[in-house]
């Protein structure tokens, strides 16, 4: 495992404990669009389907156990948890599941490694997780006055994946035969959602001022 | 070699 990997794994974790501190120190998950978290929770879900049969490390397998509870603690806070529940902008997270689920999985279906069930699967999870922030990114620009954790939360996320992309430059020069083309281009348009929004975040935190996305 | 996907990253 290369450091850039690590600092990715790393920063991936940190956007989890942002998000249940903000949501645990407001009691409040306004400005969290609920859709991305479900969609999150399902691209794990699909994505570790070989969590008791295919063991790599003992850090990858805890690091995927310590993602699935905490997708699905958020979930519980969101949805099942009296105080908070109630403060979820429900009217304004509107975004379409269908629009994202149902292309992902066609193109699982049509652009896959292997035609197996674990493998369309797997594959469809990365699909998905490159699309999934959309519901959060819609939010946030319909939210006045966003907090810094959520704002933090979601550049934590976007930063995830371009230090993957670092790691797979770094994995491709030094591993022989190290070609994944699905993974390379989902993670780059993963990557390329945030720029408007790193955008914005980096101008906010430059001349000090509450980070607001232009509607 | 276009193999399976690296199910060793998360």
């Amino acid at each position: 495992m290369n450091i850039f990997r690590l600092a990715g794994d790393m920063v991936h974790l940190l956007s989890f404990v942002v998000l249940v501190l903000k949501i645990n120190a407001t009691k409040s998950c306004r400005g969290i669009s609920l859709k991305t978290q479900e969609l999150y929770t399902l691209v794990f879900v699909c994505r570790y389907l070989d969590l008791f049969s295919n063991f790599i490390s003992m850090y990858n397998t805890t690091m995927k156990i310590v993602f699935l509870g905490t997708s699905f603690a958020i979930l519980y806070l969101m949805r099942g948890h009296k105080v908070i529940k109630v403060t979820y902008d429900r009217e304004q997270d509107t975004f379409r599941y269908l629009f994202l689920v149902l292309p992902c999985a066609l193109l699982a279906l049509l652009i896959h490694n292997a035609w197996t069930p674990f493998e369309v699967v797997w594959t469809f999870s990365i699909y998905l997780e490159a699309v999934a922030i959309l519901p959060q990114l819609v939010l946030l620009q319909r939210t006045q006055n966003i907090d810094n954790l959520t704002g933090n939360y979601v550049f934590l996320l976007g930063l995830y994946r371009g230090l993957y992309i670092l790691n797979w430059i770094y994995r491709y020069f030094t591993e022989p035969h190290y070609i994944q083309w699905i993974v390379w281009i989902s993670g780059i348009v993963q990557t390329i959602l945030y720029l408007d929004f790193f955008y914005y975040y980096i101008k906010s935190w430059k001349n000090n001022v509450k980070l607001a996305l232009p509607s | 070699l276009v193999g399976l996907n690296a199910k060793d990253e998360l």
